[in-house]
């Protein structure tokens, strides 16, 4: 574990609070992409099948069973929360998100360090999530205007992986010099598909202004 | 190996 691996999850785990924080506290999802958190579900799934056959640390346990319930905790507010459902609009949630599906398991077949079930379906969860914020990233572009939590939200997402690559730069010159090449181009796609948000993020931030993404 | 001690992240 390194400082920018531990910045990296607990800036993972604070974005969760803070989109948690929102639909709690304002009994809202507006501005949220339900398909991106559902796609979060299955990268959770499929990154965590070792949950209960292989233990690395109690750090990681917990961190998993957070992420897992979490992430099933804000798709079941969406879904089944009888006033947060009523603020879901599936006319702005437009990406077909099952299209992202196929291409990320066949690439997982294809691209993989062991052609074995569990290392097919970790690899396909870094694949995944490279992409599961695109639902969230198009919601946003429709949406007139962007609540602070949301853009918060979307900014620690992002900066998460941002982090991870910090770690594995770490990883690699200071450790063990070992080139892991699917997670790190994984992992430079995810950070590379927020380069424009964190433009016009930082930009608002400086000019105190409202968030708003060009269409 | 390789892949193995990648999956001690999160």
């Amino acid at each position: 574990m390194n400082l920018f691996r531990l910045a990296g999850d607990m800036t993972h785990l604070f974005s969760i609070i803070v989109l948690l924080l929102k639909i709690h506290a304002t009994k809202s999802c507006s501005g949220i992409s339900l398909k991106t958190q559902e796609l979060y579900v299955i990268v959770f799934l499929t990154r965590y099948l070792d949950l209960f056959t292989r233990f690395v640390s109690l750090y990681n346990t917990v961190m998993k069973i957070v992420f897992i319930g979490t992430s099933f905790a804000i798709v079941w507010y969406m879904r089944y929360h009888k006033v947060v459902k009523q603020t879901y609009n599936k006319d702005e949630d437009t990406f077909k998100h099952y299209f992202l599906l196929l291409p990320c398991f066949v690439l997982a077949l294809l691209l993989h360090n062991e052609f074995t079930t569990m290392d097919v379906l970790w690899t396909f969860s870094l694949y995944l999530e490279a992409v599961a914020i695109l639902p969230q990233l198009v919601l946003l572009q429709q949406s007139r205007n962007i609540d602070n939590l949301t853009g918060n939200y979307v900014f620690f997402l992002g900066a998460y992986r941002g982090l991870y690559v910090l770690n594995w730069i770490y990883r690699y010159f200071l450790q063990d010099h070992r080139a892991r090449w699917i997670p790190w181009i994984s992992g430079l796609v995810q950070t590379a598909l927020y380069a424009d948000f964190f433009y016009y993020y930082i930009l608002s931030w400086k000019k105190h202004e409202k968030l708003k993404l060009p269409a | 190996d390789n892949a193995k001690d990648l999956k001690d992240e999160l």
